[in-house]
């Protein structure tokens, strides 16, 4: 499975 | 070009906007090693500057390189590339091509 991070983090400016 | 040599392209984005109106995924220690950007918000800057794009993948930040950061660190980077008044625009360094460089 993919790291879990990759599919929590998404930042927005 | 091929997907091992990967162009890259320098965009100076104006801090036309309150905002600069992009969102990044990625970064060290994931599938994504180097942030992408997922969403480019209409009225932003990186939208009126016209240059950026959803899927490219940025390199640098002010000159300053993403490798190896991780998706917290990239983002304070960015955040504070736009938040200084040292400079009147953010230059970004990306590439077309979805991978770690």
């Amino acid at each position: 499975s993919p790291p879990k991070e990759y599919e929590d983090e998404v930042t927005f400016f | 070009p091929g997907l091992l040599e990967p162009t890259s392209t320098l965009v100076r984005v104006a801090k036309s906007a309150s905002t600069l109106g992009i969102a990044i995924e990625g970064g060290a220690n994931t599938r994504q090693p180097l942030p992408r950007i997922v969403t480019i918000q209409r009225g932003g800057s990186a939208h009126n500057c016209g240059q950026l794009r959803v899927g490219q993948v940025i390199l640098e930040v002010n000159g300053v390189s993403l490798r190896g950061r991780e998706h917290r660190d990239a983002a304070r980077l960015i955040a504070e590339a736009f938040k200084t008044n040292e400079r009147d625009h953010v230059d970004f360094l990306v590439t077309e091509f979805n991978v770690a460089l």
